[in-house]
């Protein structure tokens, strides 16, 4: 009577396309912009590429069906980064869990979702198929291909493709969805997930051509960009049992002690020989042993063990890849114009083996608008988060500062911005719009956004002062 | 230079686990808990078992590493549920997206990774597998495996199995999964959790056997169950491309008009035909010619007009099960020691295709402590749900309500308790443990809210004049 069966994981995120940000026409519009923006950025800027992005938004209307709250739209997003290898266009743009980035290494994309969760809402609200233009860096080819998804099989189908020599240098790729959505409702968030991704990128170039016509064009202002991020081996801190499996199955290393050197980062070769004394493990034994039947609970204690030594060192940071104290002012200064700026950019730090920097800015006055409460700007591996604030760590953390102690009586004209780089952003869920309340994260926010806080505290009492001064 | 690679889901759900509601050792253990225990009372009340559940957490210290935050438990939930068929069980418990609950019907479960999710957990912190002993209704015989999840292929691996005669009526269900956890922390949720699942089902028999031998004993109170929850056909308003699609291919109808009131609900013959003239196709069509070549659109806008046509019935809502307003009354009463109850079960509406029935009930006073705002206690398709409260629907719609209309002034003692019965109920997370801000249900929410409030605002201004008068 009860009926047993699987489901393809393409069917999963069609199903439940609200777990993944496409709850509704506008959310759906909004999340596919993003997706594809994003996707862009990590193609470029991942590179050490100066990006150039341009995302289209155009009604179609040789779609609509006669019913009026269905509006249909074509998004289009071009950009100048490394193009899609020809090989891996239909995989990348038409399987769901395909990704680039499952390594550990700071890059807006993270879990082989993104794209293709539009698609699949574009074909079911549409029938429309997603088409690929990729002019992959090195090749001599131009490639398209239209594709949809297959969602019993989580595998794509491919309509049309096509191949052409290229001329001229350009490299990139370009990527048009055709979906359902809310232009009305969608409007404003859109325009303010344009701006606040350019505010903090001066060096990208980004175009936003609206259905009405509107053009959003933010030329670059500098051509100087931060170092990209790196890729980075696995901490001893953050493993558990199934990734120590992998990392034996696969290592090349001879013995225990050379697979914790060659294998993890911040392990050098003295650490690794007292840890193993220390932990009752033969440094000089062969790890593919600890794989054998009956060493299940050997490895469930090195598991732990590493998991708790106190003296590996903490997690590289040189290869994760903050916006800067000097652009966040930059940035604030422009969107705000405000009598003042201050900024911090904090030193490492890491939770579960995982590294990561918080950075805090802080405007207040000048054209800012006075508020009951901050207005927090939050970014995520650069990435504006701008819906389910509530629900954030940085809400929690800046929503409970006592501002009065640093001179702030609401209503003020504070503006607060919070941003996180790691190799692993613990968002709360696929949509990426909010953070979980890690402690290690909670209270970095909490210190980076005091420190700056204190900036402020010293301007407003001067600036209170020489009120006083001119009163008398 | 970029590595494109597939991963498998449940190497997904293993690295994200924080996304299944596993962030930590703490909400690892209520999470292991809650899954276990929901997909219990799934195969009790929803089959018309009246249930008898048992939950034991004991701790492991033959497993301890020596890591003293590194806790293991094993969690064991014993059901007299309608098990699990032989065939099944290694798919049910080893295969992360295999369900029996992937049709529309109001159940618990809804996602099919659940126990998955937990048996991950448990094999990257202890390396235990997963047993499980299944006595299927019906059948002579009594199943019993140990499995882990082969990740990369998303396989369960049987490590050892038996089966014996069942001596006895004995028919259910019962799962050991082993994990590093800590109950010190995740102590008090899953006490509140089970007593929270006992008081709104008074006709099951609920223990919890903790590790300090603490023993939660909730014997059922009555035998009498609400009407089990069925199985239903699709409404038009919930449809897409995609499953349109779906429907066609299996469809035994073969006119168009036929296959509208054999595979939907709430489609009866002259509805259909009425819709079909309307929206410009043929009724006496076969339905799969939609899908040939060059149909794309035909099928597009067959599903736009079948989700926008208003003269389609409500979705039916008798195979919903709600709690009832009796039960909620005396679950409140049992909890609280109040001196006013009051409840109230709303008529069914729908979002997008999917009923719905709101609940709220209203305890005040007594033996009530008075606190700062209300306390909210949230139900969703019979699950308490105890994190993520302010990212809910229900505290959003609760702390905007003006209870001073009521006669109830903070600090006050109000609790307010919520649910929501549905054949989809739309989480926020696969870690059910918010409800997204669906229009349809916050407006129902909020009805039913103010419905049981004007009835308290009754009782207190009798209170008051009763006051008023003795003074006198
Ligand atoms: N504009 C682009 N240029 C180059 N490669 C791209 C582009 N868009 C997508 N890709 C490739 O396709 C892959 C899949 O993209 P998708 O958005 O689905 O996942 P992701 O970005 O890896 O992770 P996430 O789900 O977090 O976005 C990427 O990992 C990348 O390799
Ligand atoms: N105690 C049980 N008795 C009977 N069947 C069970 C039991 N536990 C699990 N199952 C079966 O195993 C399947 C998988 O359970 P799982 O918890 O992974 O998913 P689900 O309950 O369907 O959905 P969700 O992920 O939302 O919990 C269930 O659909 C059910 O068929
Ligand atoms: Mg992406
Ligand atoms: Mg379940």
């Amino acid at each position: 009577k009860e009926k047993y069966r699987e489901m393809s994981v393409a069917e999963f995120f069609a199903k439940n396309k609200e777990l993944a940000g496409f709850a509704n026409p506008t959310r759906a519009l909004y999340q596919t912009v993003r997706e594809l923006v994003e996707n862009a950025l990590d193609a470029t800027d991942t590179h050490g590429i100066l990006p150039e992005i341009l995302v289209e938004i155009r009604e179609r209307p040789d779609l609509a069906t006669g019913e009026s709250r269905a509006s249909k739209y074509t998004v289009t997003v071009e950009d100048n980064g490394i193009g899609v290898p020809a090989t891996e266009i239909a995989n990348a743009f038409g399987k769901v869990l395909y990704s680039s980035k499952y390594v550990i290494r700071q890059t807006r994309g993270m879990y082989g979702l993104g794209v293709k969760a539009a698609v699949l809402y574009g074909q079911a609200t549409t029938g429309q198929p997603v088409e690929v233009v990729s002019a992959p860096m090195g090749s001599p080819y131009v490639y398209m291909k239209k594709l949809y998804i297959d969602m019993k099989r989580n595998e794509p189908v491919i309509l049309e493709e096509a191949q052409w020599r290229r001329r001229g240098r350009w490299h990139g790729t370009r990527v048009s969805i055709t979906l359902q959505g809310d232009w009305s409702r969608a409007r404003s968030r859109i325009v303010e997930y344009i701006q606040r991704t350019a505010v903090i990128a001066p060096y990208a170039t980004i175009t936003l051509i609206t259905p009405d016509g509107v053009v959003y064009h933010y030329p670059r202002t500098t051509r100087k960009m931060p170092r990209p991020p790196r890729e980075a081996k696995p901490h001893p801190h953050g493993v558990d049992v199934e990734q120590l499996k992998m990392i034996i199955m696969n290592t090349k290393a001879e013995t225990l002690k050379d697979m914790l050197v060659m294998e993890f980062q911040s392990v050098g070769e003295k650490t690794a020989a007292d840890f193993l004394r220390e932990a009752g493990f033969d440094a000089s034994m062969n790890p593919k042993k600890l794989l054998e039947k009956g060493n299940g609970k050997r490895l469930a204690a090195l598991a732990d063990k590493l998991r708790a030594y106190p003296r590996f060192r903490a997690p590289r940071s040189d290869y994760l890849s903050p916006i800067g104290e000097d652009l966040i002012r930059i940035g604030l200064r422009r969107m705000f114009s405000p009598e003042w700026v201050g900024a911090v950019t904090r030193s490492p730090r890491a939770y579960e083996g995982h590294p990561f920097i918080v950075e805090a800015g802080i405007a207040y006055g000048g054209a800012i608008k006075p508020r009951d409460e901050p207005l927090l700007l939050r970014y995520a591996n650069k990435i504006p988060l701008l819906y389910e604030e509530r629900e954030d760590v940085a809400w929690k953390v800046v929503s409970r500062i006592n501002w009065k102690l640093y001179g702030v009586d609401f209503p003020a004209p504070l503006v607060v911005l919070v941003h996180i780089a790691s190799t692993k952003v613990p968002y709360k869920g696929v949509g990426k719009e909010s953070i979980s309340e890690v402690p290690e994260i909670e209270s970095e926010i909490r210190a980076a956004v005091q420190e700056v806080a204190r900036g402020l505290r010293v301007y407003l009492s001067r600036k209170r002062r020489e009120a006083e001064v001119k009163r008398r």
